[in-house]
């Protein structure tokens, strides 16, 4: 029984710098650290990542019917376009064949760099003008996939901050239309997170998660020296999984999510 | 102009009897975990805490009517000495070069052409140069922004950065604009090549800025990217973007700290008029919540 008493105060706050320090954030960090004082000091570890192991695994429903329609939000500059040629080629490499649509009729030079993405990923793509509306052509694009006989969907939105009700009506648009096209319509409603974000996450997944209903989430840019330790308070509360991360530019820089992996580089 | 969360901790300290150092000590704990909170670097917030501790903990604050109003002011000044005085863009060169670096995403391609329109609207007369030749459609997006707003831009396809900087550099020079804005690839600070191509485009252009671009809702490894940039590249100068947002922005108090340099823009949106001069009682206001 005093063994159970014993604390190490002073690995309790490395382990809490630690945490901190790869932006798992305040309220999570605490909840690990009073897990921690309930087991021996030398347990600490192990019990560390016992916890952060049964945090991350979240089940993902993966079965749909084609085609299967991908969903990419998030806010600026995140990675969504990237992301979208990364995992066409790595559809295509499972042998799928894969339809990109560009809804993403705002921003300058969006169409363009998706356009070069569709064609490092071997994928067609659907596009219209500058200034369209992006819900018209996700409708385009969802009988362009049916009439193709196509696998997969992916579907590109502009960069939009949570905190724009307008920009977020127009997402719930963009799913609403398709949903009208068919009920289970997206079947995967993505969001990506810049692994380098902070707290600010927490409040993207949280309103893009009550105006659209997530089914995942994708973690980009890893390959930098950030942890991406912000999943943790938003798996813990919102329940998602983390599907995909992106590694770097390059095409075959994406790896589905491995919580292992994730948890060693947090902790190293 | 400081509401909720933190005034809320300060009036706290006074709340349980007569403010001693030990109760500052332990009250000043919960603003250090505002500002982590806050996205402000463990680190940063450590040292800052210390500095206002010092004050704070003084026989002035603890004998004073209103100690926690005391406080309050002491955490708020301090954070307003830390992130700097606005401070102007450097231009005394004809031309004067502007470089822009940062984080792949950051913002800073539409950052460069947003400070085309903010030194035009001052008489100048800027010219853009689209230095990132990695980005898929980059010059494109560029070129397009910066069309679209009526400003020059360096049209010549080339396929290295730092050729494609000194031929740019040639041509501005034979057409006398006074400002040349380069935007460059991003990049990560642990990229040696994509580091070594910044510094070769640096020593090619010579600019009079060398601004980081920082996204304003960069978490703990802020600190890493700046000092990074900074000590590799050598930095001018800061702009915060995405700050129409609802993140805190302690990355700004991160950066500050590691570099020392100044906080010169804030990005609030995507037009081309988004971009506002720093304002440290504003910023500081943001972070404290
Ligand atoms: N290092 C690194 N860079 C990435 C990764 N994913 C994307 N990027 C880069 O991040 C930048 C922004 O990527 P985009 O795909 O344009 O991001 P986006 O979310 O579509 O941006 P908006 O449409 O403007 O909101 C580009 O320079 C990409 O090459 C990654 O995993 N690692
Ligand atoms: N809301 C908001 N969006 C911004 C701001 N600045 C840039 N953006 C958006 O952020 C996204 C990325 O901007 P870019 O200018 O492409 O970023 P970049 O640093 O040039 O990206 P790379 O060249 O890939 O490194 C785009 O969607 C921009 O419209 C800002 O201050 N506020
Ligand atoms: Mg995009
Ligand atoms: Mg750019």
């Amino acid at each position: 029984a005093s063994m159970l008493r014993r604390k190490d105060p002073a690995l309790l706050e490395e382990i809490e710098d630690i945490l901190l320090s790869g932006d798992v954030g305040i309220e999570t960090t605490e909840f690990f650290i009073e897990e921690l004082k309930k087991v021996h000091p030398d347990k600490y570890l192990e019990r560390l990542r016992e916890l952060l192991v049964e945090m991350l695994s979240v089940p993902h429903e993966s079965v749909h019917n084609p085609p299967v329609v991908y969903l990419f939000v998030g806010v600026n500059g995140v990675g969504k376009t990237t992301t979208i040629g990364k995992i066409g080629l790595y559809f295509r490499k499972k042998k799928k064949s894969v339809l990109f649509a560009a809804c993403d009729t705002f921003r300058t030079g969006a169409q363009e760099q998706l356009k070069i993405w569709a064609d490092r990923a071997g994928a067609d793509i659907v596009s219209s003008q500058y200034g369209a509306d992006p819900s018209a052509v996700a409708f385009d694009a969802f009988d362009a996939a049916v009439s193709r006989g196509v696998d997969c969907l992916l579907i590109d939105t502009a960069g939009r901050l949570h905190t724009k009700t307008g920009l977020m009506e127009e997402m719930a648009k963009i799913k609403r239309t398709l949903n009208k096209k068919r009920e289970d319509l997206p079947q995967e409603i993505l969001i990506v997170i810049d692994a380098t974000t902070g707290q600010n996450a927490i409040h993207q997944v949280e309103i893009f998660n009550e105006k659209l209903g997530l089914t995942g989430i994708v973690l980009t840019k890893m390959d930098g020296t950030a942890k991406g330790g912000v999943i943790l308070p938003i798996v813990r509360r919102f329940n998602l999984p983390v599907l995909f991360i992106g590694t770097g530019e390059a095409p075959d820089d994406i790896e589905e999510f491995n919580p292992e992996e994730f948890i060693d580089a947090l902790l190293s | 102009q400081i509401s909720g969360r933190l005034q809320k901790i300060i009036r706290n300290f006074g709340k349980k009897g007569r403010l001693t150092p030990e109760r500052v000590r332990e009250g000043l704990k919960e603003v250090r975990r505002a500002l982590i909170e806050a996205d402000v670097n463990v680190e940063v917030a450590r040292e800052f805490i210390k500095m206002v501790e010092a004050e704070a903990i003084g026989e002035k604050v603890l004998k004073s009517f209103t100690p926690s109003e005391m406080i309050l002011k002491i955490v708020y000044e301090k954070m307003i000495e830390l992130l700097g005085r606005p401070e102007p863009l450097r231009l005394d060169k004809t031309p004067s070069v502007i470089m822009l670096v940062g984080l792949q995403g950051a913002g800073k391609t539409t950052t460069a052409v947003k400070l085309a329109g903010f030194l035009k609207k001052k008489g100048r007369n800027p010219f853009l140069i689209p230095a990132d030749v990695k980005r898929p459609a980059a010059f494109e997006q560029l070129r397009d922004l910066a069309e679209r707003n009526g400003f020059p831009v360096f049209t010549k396809r080339m396929d290295n950065a730092v050729r494609l900087s000194k031929a740019a550099l040639t041509q501005s020079v034979l057409k006398r604009y006074d400002t040349l804005i380069f935007d460059t690839a991003g990049r990560l600070h642990i990229d040696e090549e994509m580091i070594d191509e910044a510094i070769k485009i640096k020593e090619s252009v010579k600019p009079s800025e060398v601004l980081l671009v920082v996204d304003g809702m960069t978490g703990q490894d802020a600190v890493n990217i700046a000092k990074e940039f900074d000590q590799k590249i050598g930095i001018t100068g800061v702009i915060l973007t995405k700050m129409d947002g609802d993140t805190r922005g302690g990355a700004a108090m991160s950066v500050r700290k590691v570099t020392g340099k100044p906080i010169k823009f804030l990005g609030v949106g995507e037009k081309m008029d988004d971009l506002e001069e720093f304002v440290p009682e504003r910023l500081a206001s943001r972070i404290l919540g």
